[in-house]
């Protein structure tokens, strides 16, 4: 899977916000990501899982760190809109990716990322992958080494590229 | 943003997996998608969402129905290289992406992808993004409702495009 990445990229200043416990009904992210919308904030990152128990489940955003009160505020505000039981969340997470056509194809490239990662004891926050990138969210201390590791293992270091 | 969107994609015959309760440790997400590797098991898209106690959390992938089975016994079978409470999963579903360059910084655009979706009373199953893409996994059978009406939603179904 080496010659199916071509590069590694990192966003620092990543603030995550978890909305615990929303219901999983037609209409729930339309009204959360809409309350973020009519307060113009930027957006990174969306996930949501499965719900487990099929009636509720959790969503996790990321805003730029500048953005993380406005976001929590707006969400605060709205909070008539649809139902939640905590928000969490805080600054300073760094947006890692490997990018490669075909990636989609490979558990292996993806398997890959997190062993080079795992390998200096990172933790992955979060995960959110496309047919040509596979993103983690990770402590942003961890960054430049995070990206060193990702860049050495895939052979992204080398002169002759 | 109607402007932002470009496209509309459908992926139907998706099968959804999720492994409950994995431990939030570095190398969990390496060994997990390692034994899928290991069986050459296409994967698609994976989801993880921020652990909610810090200690455990769940972790998602898609696989085309075919490999459905196939998947999950290679994770049952790789039980002693990593913990979890459960794993649950089903056949049927349909990635529906919305395209357009600038997603990223436009809460709107998803908020409107959303919305376009709850109006059909479609339920979002899972959710993903990346800085051009949107995906949400749906039931199938509403695939190609869900297209059309994102599809006029964002005016792509216009003769001069
Ligand atoms: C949780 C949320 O995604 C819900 N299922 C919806 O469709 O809006
Ligand atoms: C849950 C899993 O992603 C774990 N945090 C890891 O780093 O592997």
């Amino acid at each position: 899977e080496k010659q199916i990445v071509s590069g590694v990229t990192m966003v620092k200043g990543e603030a995550k916000i978890t909305l615990r416990g929303v219901k999983d009904h037609p209409g729930v992210a339309a009204s959360v990501f809409g309350a973020l919308a009519d307060e113009r904030i930027i957006v990174d990152m969306i996930v949501q899982n499965i719900a487990d128990d099929g009636k509720t489940t959790d969503i996790t955003f990321t805003v730029p760190d500048e953005e993380y009160e406005r976001a929590i505020k707006a969400l605060k505000a709205a909070s008539d809109r649809f139902e939640y039981d905590a928000i969490s969340g805080s600054k300073g997470s760094a947006k890692i990716s490997v990018i490669g056509v075909g990636m989609r194809s490979h558990a292996g490239v993806a398997s890959s990322m997190f062993k080079a990662l795992a390998d200096k004891g990172i933790n992955i926050q979060l995960i959110t992958t496309s047919e040509i990138k596979t993103s983690v969210l990770i402590d942003e201390e961890y960054g430049e080494l995070a990206v060193r590791s990702l860049h050495s293992f895939y052979g992204l270091d080398k002169e002759e590229n």
